[in-house]
C-alpha cells in the first residue's frame, strides 16, 4: 500500500547503494587536490596484477592490492611545473599508462612507467601543445586532437612494450574542434568523435581516413560521446551533454543513446537515462563500460545506469565526507572506483 | 529503429563507407 501511494519514494530508497557494496577505502593523505583514478595491469615480480592508479595535482601514485581489499601505496611518479588534469589508461598494456598535464586545457600527455633494468619510475613526454581530445586505446595506442581550426590535427600513437618508442601517424582531419573520441565496440578498426558543431565523426584507424561526418541536432550541442557500439548496421552511441539544457519531458536527462546509420547519416532518439524523481544535477564526469555508465552529477551525487535495463540502478549520494567529484569503473573487474577531492577513493563492488 | 527513420541500412557500411571516402 504504501509503496503505490509513495511509488517514487520507495523506488529512490531501494537505490540507494542499488547494487553497489563497498568493499575497500584507500585514503592519499597527500594534502594536494585528489583529481582522477583508474586502473592498471601491472607485472612486478613475476605476477601480473591489477593496480590502482590515483591522481593528484602534482603526483600520480600506483597502489598494490594486499590482502582482504587492503591497499598499499607502492610508487608515486612526481610532476613540478604543470598539473595533472586525468589518468589516460591504455587498456590491454602492462605497466605502461598515461596522464594528461595542464591547467584549465591538456598541454602535455606523458607516458608514465617502470624501467625494466633498475626498476626506476620512468616519464617521456608523448605530445605537447593546445590538446582537445585524448583516449587510450587497445593494443598500446593513443588517440589526441590539438591545434586551432587552421592547425588542427588529430594524431594516433602505438606505443612499444616497454613503452620506450613510439609510432605516430596522422588521421584525417574533420576540421572543426574535437570534443571526445570513443572507441566502437564490435569493430576494432572504427572510431568515433564529437565535434563542437554537434557532429559525429567516423574514422578508420587502419587506413587514417575520415570515413563520414554526421550532423546529430541542436539539441546535442557539445555533446561528449562515451562509447560506441555496432550491431545489425547501425552505430548505437551513449553521448552526455555536459552543458544540454533540461527537456521539461524528459526530466534531466545525463545520458542518451542515440542510433545512427553511418550510411545516411539519419539518427534517432532511442533511450534517455534520467535521474529518479526528487534527483536533480547536471553531468561533471563519468564513464561507461560495456552496459554501465556512471555519472557524477553537479550535485556531488553519483548515479549508475543500466543500458540495457534503461533505468538508473545505484545511487551514491554525498557522504560525511564531502562530495563526490570523480567516477571510473575498474577496467579489470566489475567495480566502480568513486573519488573525493580530499583523496579518498572508495572501491564499490557491482 | 526502422529503415523509414534511418534509411536502407547495409551490414557492410564500414567497407563501404572506408572505399567510398577519400584516402
Amino acid at each position: 500500500k504504501v509503496a503505490e501511494e509513495h511509488p517514487d519514494e520507495i523506488w529512490c530508497d531501494s537505490l540507494k547503494l542499488g547494487n553497489l557494496q563497498l568493499v575497500s577505502k584507500l585514503k592519499n593523505p597527500s594534502d594536494s587536490c585528489s583529481v582522477d583514478v583508474s586502473t592498471v595491469w601491472w607485472e612486478g615480480t613475476g605476477s601480473k596484477e591489477s593496480r590502482i592508479i590515483t591522481a593528484c595535482e602534482f603526483t600520480v601514485s600506483l597502489w598494490k592490492s594486499l590482502d582482504n581489499w587492503q591497499w598499499r601505496k607502492v610508487y608515486t611518479w612526481h610532476f613540478t611545473e604543470i598539473p595533472v588534469l586525468q589518468i589516460i589508461p591504455l587498456w590491454d598494456t602492462c605497466n605502461l599508462v598515461c596522464v594528461a598535464l595542464g591547467h584549465l586545457e591538456i598541454r602535455e600527455i606523458r607516458l608514465l612507467f617502470c624501467s625494466d633494468d633498475d626498476e626506476c619510475l620512468k616519464q617521456s613526454l608523448v605530445k605537447s601543445g593546445n590538446i582537445k581530445a585524448v583516449l587510450g586505446l587497445r593494443h598500446k595506442r593513443l588517440v589526441c586532437s590539438n591545434g586551432t581550426l587552421h592547425d588542427h590535427q588529430v594524431d594516433l600513437m602505438t606505443f612499444s612494450g616497454s613503452g620506450r618508442s613510439k609510432e605516430k601517424r596522422t588521421l584525417m582531419s574533420p576540421e572543426e574542434t574535437i570534443l571526445a573520441f570513443a572507441e566502437v565496440q564490435g569493430m576494432q578498426d572504427a572510431l568515433l568523435g564529437t565535434t563542437l558543431m554537434s557532429n559525429i565523426v567516423i574514422w578508420n584507424l587502419k587506413t587514417g581516413q575520415l570515413l563520414k561526418k554526421m550532423q546529430i541536432g541542436n539539441s546535442y550541442q557539445a555533446s561528449i560521446c562515451h562509447k560506441a557500439y555496432s550491431d545489425m548496421g547501425l552505430l548505437f552511441v551513449v553521448l552526455s551533454h555536459p552543458h544540454g539544457k533540461e527537456i521539461e519531458s524528459m526530466g534531466s536527462p545525463i545520458f542518451r543513446l542515440i542510433a545512427i546509420n553511418p550510411k545516411t547519416a539519419l539518427s534517432v532518439d532511442v533511450r534517455p537515462y534520467s535521474l529518479p524523481q526528487g534527483h536533480t544535477g547536471r553531468f561533471l564526469d563519468g564513464e561507461v563500460k560495456d552496459n554501465l555508465a556512471a555519472a557524477v552529477l553537479t550535485s556531488g551525487t553519483i548515479a549508475v545506469w543500466d543500458l540495457f535495463l534503461g533505468h538508473c540502478t545505484a545511487l551514491l549520494l554525498p557522504n560525511s565526507d564531502g562530495n563526490w567529484s570523480f567516477v571510473k569503473w575498474s577496467g579489470t573487474d566489475s567495480c566502480l572506483l568513486a573519488g573525493q577531492k580530499n583523496g579518498s577513493v572508495f572501491v564499490y563492488s557491482y | 529503429c526502422s529503415e523509414s527513420d534511418l534509411g536502407p541500412i547495409s551490414l557492410n557500411w564500414f567497407e563501404e563507407l572506408t572505399s567510398e571516402a577519400p584516402p
